[in-house]
């Protein structure tokens, strides 16, 4: 049996898209890749982000996103939401609780097989990694996206440039290592053991930075002609993005 | 112009 219950169901209305949730003791984990197998997104809620949590054996649960991004909008923000299923389940229950109004709303919602590929993702060495405030990867990513569909990352000694180049022109934003002693969370840092020349497309950067609201930095890692990561930390867990990078023909 | 790769020929499957 599994039971998870978030204190306030906003944190997992943030997290939507149609996939399987793999509970195990730890945790709930979430993987899904693309059609076009270019971005995969991993996601794991630790058991930590829950007020209560109890996995008895691990249970996949095969979700239809759309589905429950229904039921999801039949909560308020600050309801109590409560996931329930049994070991070997066709359905789950979502329960949301409004405590001062002792009220309580219960969704069951079926469940699908879904056959999905499970990527082994091994820890990698990285030739730079970078750390900056989410909103400040989120503007310059929306901002060059206007030039472009490409955006290319150089990592040199102690500069970060993002370039995008297209038929209107180009544009181009540098960042450099920063310290914010009161606000550590509007630092940038930057680690390189080798320079970086990388090009992503930007129409799945995109995607990327709508995870921008759960995380107040995001840490970028990047190595040559190698998947970069794009992680957000949560409180307990994360959520990360591999994005395959494009290569000269 | 740049060619988008894929993760299948980075990531194994499991």
């Amino acid at each position: 049996m599994l039971e998870a219950k978030f204190d306030e169901a906003s944190l997992f209305k943030k997290v939507i898209q149609l996939c399987n949730f793999n509970c195990t003791e730890h945790g709930i984990t979430v993987q899904a890749v693309d059609d076009s197998r270019v971005l995969l997104v991993s996601l794991l809620v630790g058991e930590d982000a829950f007020s209560s949590y109890r996995c008895d054996r691990n249970i996949t649960l095969g979700v239809d996103l759309a589905s429950l991004a229904k039921v999801l909008k039949c909560g308020n923000n600050s309801d109590s939401l409560t996931l329930i299923a049994e070991d070997t389940p066709d359905s789950v229950l979502v329960v949301f609780e409004d405590t001062e109004k002792d009220r309580i709303s219960e969704y069951s919602l079926k469940l699908m097989d879904i056959e999905s590929d499970f990527l082994n993702i091994d820890d990698m060495d990285y030739d730079s990694v970078i750390t900056q405030p989410a909103t400040d990867f989120q503007k310059i990513c929306r901002d060059l996206s206007q030039l472009s569909d490409s955006l290319n990352v150089l990592v040199t000694k102690d500069t970060v440039k993002f370039v995008a180049t297209g038929d209107i022109g180009s544009g181009s934003v540098i960042v450099k290592p920063f310290t914010d002693l009161d606000k550590s969370e509007n630092s940038v840092r930057v680690e390189l053991n080798k320079a970086v020349n990388l090009t992503f497309g930007l129409k799945y950067l995109l995607d990327i930075i709508k995870g921008t609201s759960l995380s107040q930095s995001i840490t970028i890692k990047l190595a040559d002609k190698t998947p970069a990561l794009f992680e957000f930390k949560l409180s307990s867990g994360y959520l990360r993005f591999y994005l395959a990078p494009k290569f000269d023909e | 112009g740049k060619q988008q790769t894929s993760l299948m020929s980075f990531f194994g499957k499991k």
